[in-house]
């Protein structure tokens, strides 16, 4: 399944 | 990591350190919204739940923390510190924020990646970043002529937004499945906010006059 959603950005 | 990020977050830190500065230099904060800055509190707490879960690099981590802290900070000085508090603009500052909190709310229930609470929280912060400089910017309006550290202030919020916007851009065309539509629609709105207030601040540099915007 997808990657975990990761928010990278500040 | 791109040069268009560092370069919006190295421009966000500025705007922190202005309004930290103009606070603790002049031991004023007349001409700042007390409201923008409580919203600000509220899109970095939703933002940066995942501090403690969600490791993504040093760099990220100390980031999050100033802006989190920095934030309370600057509303602890407007809300508490005696000297600073009385120079509050309290009967300008009249901007009905919390309809922005309700609305950024229900739109992150409406609008989000996946239906969790910190996908909620995620979206929520994005969209009220999106309208938190509202109550700044009309207070600005109100209050007619602009201090210089306030309007490089509001200046240095959109272009912390622009660098967002080109590295979106670049990551787009570098990284294959880059979808960040939430931030793209919002991010957009954010910085169109700002282009009537960057015409002004053209102009005003331009004739070397004080910033004035018209009422």
């Amino acid at each position: 399944d997808e990657e975990e959603y990761k928010h990278d950005e500040l | 990591m791109n040069a268009f990020r560092l370069a919006g977050d190295m421009t966000h830190l500025i705007t922190v350190l202005i309004l930290l500065l103009k606070i603790y230099a002049t031991k004023s904060c007349s001409g700042i919204s007390l409201k923008t800055q409580e919203l600000y509190v509220m899109v970095f707490v939703a933002r940066y739940l995942d501090l403690f879960t969600n490791f993504i690099s040093v760099y990220n981590s100390v980031m999050k923390v100033v802006f989190v802290t920095s934030s309370i900070a600057i509303v602890w000085c407007m809300r508490i510190h005696p000297l600073v508090r009385r120079t509050y603009d309290k009967e300008q500052d009249t901007f009905r924020h919390y309809f922005l909190v309700a609305g950024s709310f229900g739109l992150a229930l409406l609008f989000n990646e996946n239906f969790t609470f910190r996908e909620v929280c995620w979206a929520f912060s994005i969209y009220l970043e999106a309208v938190a400089i509202l109550p700044q910017l009309v207070l600005l309006q109100r209050s007619g002529n602009v201090d210089n550290l306030t309007g490089q202030y509001v200046f240095f919020l959109g272009a912390y937004r622009v660098f967002y916007i080109l590295n979106w851009i670049y990551r787009y065309f570098t990284e294959k499945h880059f979808s960040r539509w939430i931030s793209w629609i919002a991010g957009l709105v954010q910085t169109a906010l700002y282009a009537d207030f960057f015409y002004y601040y053209f102009i005003s540099w331009k004739n070397n006059s004080k910033l004035q915007l018209p009422a």
